[in-house]
């Protein structure tokens, strides 16, 4: 584990008392290799280590504490501040419906999050509805109704309009049933597909959302910056949900996602099953990255 | 950039690596390209590109690049975490080898997820082949056994089996996989082919999926797909290199046809790109 190579980094050094330059660019170096293990982006991680070089430099050490694990302190709430608060709610709008539009790249779990987001908040007594927005992909839309079926929540859907027309049709029949919540599910795309971000824009001016959530999934590499810059250029994100953190990935897109939208994440997504969304917990995000 | 013709001193080599970092290639295996490109001493950016190069593909899988149809029917049996593109690539798979007059049947043994069968038969429908499904919940294997018995009855000469995505860290649903290839063996002799398919925004954990799925099915080729995107997969070759499988074709778009056979050099040329 890091804390151990730390260990052995310091054990080799002469600190005592307080944290020397020399020392703390050592063990830097493992902690950039840990931290881009994790898949942090390589200019993320140089700005957080100059942060936490700053921090570390002259720091005392604490008495119940080794030199390493006091560094390895420094990075831990380094990260939990990176990484955000927990408990970020969701927009509670003046009237309703409660409009959330989900958005993300192919195959990082929207239609399904859209599913458990209904179920979550069906099971706190709100009136949901999902939209069927995606009309590209093949069964998109007969997956969103299964599950819509599945749960108990109504589906829209309408085959003969393009999305933003799509979605307006949505609103009013979701005003006219008395319905809550509003949650659209969109296609998968490439941040850097203009046309279909200009889509999404449209979407997103007809939706006219409270929140905006970007889907990412936890196993995102280095891409993870340009992706979530590219999605917060075209359309306002509110929040992000960071999907498969049930798998081994150590979810280091987290912190690339958080340093470059200022974002809260909001909900962790943890199994295929409709139950599995769970609240974000930063420390424990913060554990996983490090190793 | 790499081209520059400045000093080959530490900052230009260090920016060298970050490079690779920064296109998924992964910080020991960067380091250690870099380490060998710069030990053979080039005498400029453009001599230091081009060693590079050489590093990387140097790294990469001397293994056959071409589908491995093996058997009557062949079985190419597509595995991988969710979401990566297998059913997709399935459908442009088929539509290739249709191409190639070839008679292709397909299986739909990813019986639980939403839609799943209802996805492929939609694929299967615009490439103009056919598809066997089963019912939601119903054994894979028996679903991938039923295909291959009326590929051999009915003179299909390929089976493609899609599979439900799981991620490997979780052990039943790797046994669940382990069945459905253990069925196939039975039937056909041996799969010709058991093709990965790995997301190319995915970062260092692609080297774990790619381990343990080669543990549970054994894996003779890779499928890198959304490469259409910003990811440059460079996580390719260290999946290359550690573990000999070679990525067979890239997935570079949505449709049917986008999917191109996989060239090593060019691969390497996008990546420092
Ligand atoms: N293990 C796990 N699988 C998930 C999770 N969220 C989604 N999935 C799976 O990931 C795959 C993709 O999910 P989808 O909901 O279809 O993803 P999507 O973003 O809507 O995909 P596109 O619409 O094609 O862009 C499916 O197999 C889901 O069951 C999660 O938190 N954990
Ligand atoms: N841009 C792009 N999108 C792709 C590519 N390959 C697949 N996709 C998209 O990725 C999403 C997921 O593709 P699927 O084929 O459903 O993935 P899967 O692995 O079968 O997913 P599960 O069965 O749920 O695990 C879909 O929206 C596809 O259109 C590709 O090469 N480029
Ligand atoms: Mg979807
Ligand atoms: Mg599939």
């Amino acid at each position: 584990a890091l804390s151990d190579q730390l260990n052995d980094t310091f054990a080799r050094l002469r600190s005592k008392g307080r944290l020397s330059e020399t020392d703390v660019d050592a063990a830097l170096r493992e902690v950039r290799i840990a931290l881009l293990e994790a898949d942090v982006n390589v200019s993320v991680v140089k700005s957080m280590l100059a942060r936490v070089k700053e921090r570390a430099v002259g720091a005392e050490v604490m008495k119940s504490l080794t030199p390493a694990q006091q560094l390895i302190k420094i990075v831990h709430e380094e990260l939990i501040v990176t990484l955000g608060e927990d408990e970020a709610p969701l927009a509670r709008p003046a009237a309703p419906p409660l409009v959330i539009l989900i958005a993300g790249l192919q195959g990082s779990g929207k239609t399904t999050t859209a599913a458990k987001l209904a179920r979550h908040l069906k099971s706190k007594g709100r009136r949901p509805m999902l939209v069927a927005a995606d009309l590209q992909r093949p069964a998109a839309i007969d997956q969103l109704e299964k599950l819509g079926v599945r749960i108990g929540v109504p589906v829209y859907t309408d085959r003969g309009v393009k999305a933003p027309k799509l979605v307006k049709g949505a609103l009013k029949a979701a005003r006219s049933d008395s319905l809550n919540v509003v949650i659209i599910d969109t296609a998968g795309r490439l941040q850097i597909d203009e046309d279909l971000m200009k889509e999404l824009a449209a979407v997103h001016k007809a939706a006219d959302p409270d929140e905006v959530l970007l889907v990412l999934d936890a196993m995102t590499g280095q891409e993870a910056v340009n992706v979530a810059n590219g999605f917060l250029d075209y359309i306002d994100l509110t929040g992000l949900i960071l999907t498969k953190l049930d798998g081994d990935a150590r979810g280091g897109a987290a912190i690339s996602a958080r340093e470059v939208t200022g974002r809260p994440i909001k909900f962790v997504g943890v199994g295929e099953g409709i139950d599995d969304l769970d609240a974000f917990y930063p420390e424990r995000m913060a554990s996983r990255i490090l190793g | 950039s790499l081209m520059g013709s400045g000093r080959l001193d530490d900052s230009f080599w260090d920016d060298l690596e970050e490079t690779l970092i920064a296109a998924d290639v992964g910080v020991t295996t960067a380091a250690a390209v870099t380490e060998e490109t710069r030990s053979r001493r080039p005498q400029d950016g453009a001599a230091a590109r081009a060693a590079l190069e050489v590093a990387l593909v140097g790294a990469m899988s001397d293994e056959d690049r071409s589908l491995r149809l093996i058997g009557n029917p062949a079985v190419v049996l597509v595995v991988g975490v969710n979401g990566t593109g297998k059913t997709t690539s399935i459908a442009k798979l088929a539509a290739r080898m249709r191409a190639d007059q070839r008679r292709v049947i397909l299986a739909a043994a990813d019986t639980f997820r939403a839609a799943a069968d209802d996805q492929l038969r939609v694929w299967a429908d615009r490439v103009g082949v056919e598809v066997v499904t089963g019912e939601s919940g119903s054994d894979p294997a028996a679903v991938a056994y039923e295909t291959y018995q009326r590929a051999a009855a009915e003179g299909y000469d390929t089976v493609i089996v899609d599979t439900a995505g799981r991620l490997q860290s979780k052990s039943n649903l790797m046994d669940e996989l382990g069945k459905v290839a253990r069925v196939l063996r039975r039937e056909a002799g041996e799969i010709g082919e058991v093709l990965l398919v790995l997301d190319g925004t995915t970062g260092q954990n692609s080297i774990g999926q790619a381990r343990s799925f080669a543990e549970a099915v054994g894996v003779t080729g890779i499928v890198m797909t959304k490469l259409d995107g910003t990811a440059r997969g460079g996580i390719a070759v260290a999946v290359e290199h550690d573990l000999g499988i070679p990525v067979k074709f890239i997935g570079v778009g949505e449709g049917v046809d986008d999917l191109i056979p996989f060239d090593p050099t060019e691969f390497v040329e996008a990546l420092l790109e």
